[in-house]
């Protein structure tokens, strides 16, 4: 599910992104 | 003196006696409302009353929710508030909510009313778990709930340690990661400072349009079984009727939009879903309790009705609501730019 703004659409891909290094083992 | 004082006060007491009304509480998503109601009041009756009081004119999406043993019901319009079967101690309270959502959210709400109480039920809701978000989802919404409450980012004001006391996240996103408050707060700022130039309102509306391109508010789930026995989650919505896998709420097996649907019925306490397409299969369900079929049975006839009116013109009233609020819109929005 990919939202229609495409500014949300990247500023969702660079969360993830963000995210991703803290990510517990486990998910 | 003494004895039109006594008089008085037999007339006042018997005036208690005689006492038409009962009282209800209506929880709103910001705030407690108290009534007093006749009797003979129909669930139409206060759910005008407390439209009016609240200077709500979208009232179709809207509904008067009550629990009722271990599920909830909808107060119905035409019958006595009094004659549903609900426990009786006063006050009685019921939930002010959306019951049915739009179709395109950006086009369809007009008044900032019934935006802002769209906007609370759903970030409940997001905060609460009842809709599942995905981690980068929640903190992109986080970032935008912050600016509507907050309004635009500043850094003079905006320091760090400024949400420490603010409920952000759903508890199972921040159980994915090993990341500390301050690690989180960061990040939405982050995202709140990307967004900068907007009013409250709009961010608002951004956190509505996000969730809905998203998928995620909408849908009415409920655990249903079909002929075969089984298990399986209907949701129902402004487009149609889904049906899923217990542990896929998010990807239909099959959908029933409205339009396709030739008749729902219900008899002997089972659903059957008659697609317009005669060759296609009947899909028969049914939920085991009473209560649920009746809501189902509701939420049907009512997002059917919504979906149906969306595609006809608007009437003279609500054409003049609409245009009345646009201008208020404009007006206010022309304001902020004089400011």
């Amino acid at each position: 599910n990919n939202p229609r703004n495409p500014h949300h659409h990247r500023a969702l891909q660079e969360i993830r992104r963000s995210l991703m290094p803290f990510a517990n083992e486990t998910t | 003196m003494a004895s039109v004082l006594a008089s008085k006060m037999g007339l006042n007491s018997l005036r208690r006696k005689q006492a038409k009304t009962f009282s209800v509480t209506v929880v709103t998503m910001d705030a407690d409302l108290e009534f007093s109601c006749e009797l003979k009041w129909k669930g139409k009756d206060l759910f005008e009353l407390v439209c009016r009081t609240l200077g709500l004119r979208e009232t179709w999406f809207f509904g008067l929710r009550y629990d009722v043993k271990d599920t909830v019901a909808w107060l119905k319009m035409d019958k006595k508030v009094l004659d549903h079967d609900m426990p009786k101690e006063e006050p009685i309270v019921f939930h002010f909510l959306a019951k049915f959502y739009p179709e395109n959210v950006e086009d369809e709400l007009v008044q900032d009313i019934t935006q802002h109480l769209f906007f609370l039920q759903v970030k409940t809701s997001i905060l609460e778990e009842e809709i599942y978000c995905p981690p980068e989802a929640s903190v992109l919404l986080a970032s935008y709930a912050i600016h509507a409450k907050y309004g635009d980012y500043d850094p003079n004001v905006h320091k760090p340690g400024f949400l420490s006391q603010e409920e952000l996240l759903p508890k199972r996103v921040i159980n994915l990661y090993q990341m500390t408050a301050e690690m989180w707060e960061e990040r939405i700022t982050v995202c709140y400072a990307e967004h900068r130039g907007r009013t409250r309102d709009e961010a608002e509306m951004e956190y509505l349009k996000i969730a809905q391109d998203l998928e995620m508010y909408g849908v009415n789930y409920f655990s249903i079984r079909n002929k075969k026995g089984t298990s399986l989650l209907l949701g129902v919505d402004a487009l149609g009727l889904h049906i899923y896998d217990p542990s896929n709420k998010l990807t239909p097996k099959i959908s029933f939009p409205w339009n396709e649907i030739r008749n729902i019925s219900y008899s002997d306490k089972e659903f059957a879903i008659k697609p317009l397409d005669k060759r296609a299969d009947v899909f028969k369900f049914n939920s085991s309790k009473l209560r649920v079929n009746k809501l189902i049975l509701q939420l049907c006839i009512g997002n059917h009705d919504l979906f149906m009116r969306r595609r006809r013109v608007d009437s003279l009233e609500v054409q003049q609501m609409k245009m009345q609020a646009r201008e208020e819109k404009a007006r206010k929005q022309m304001e902020r730019r004089r400011l």
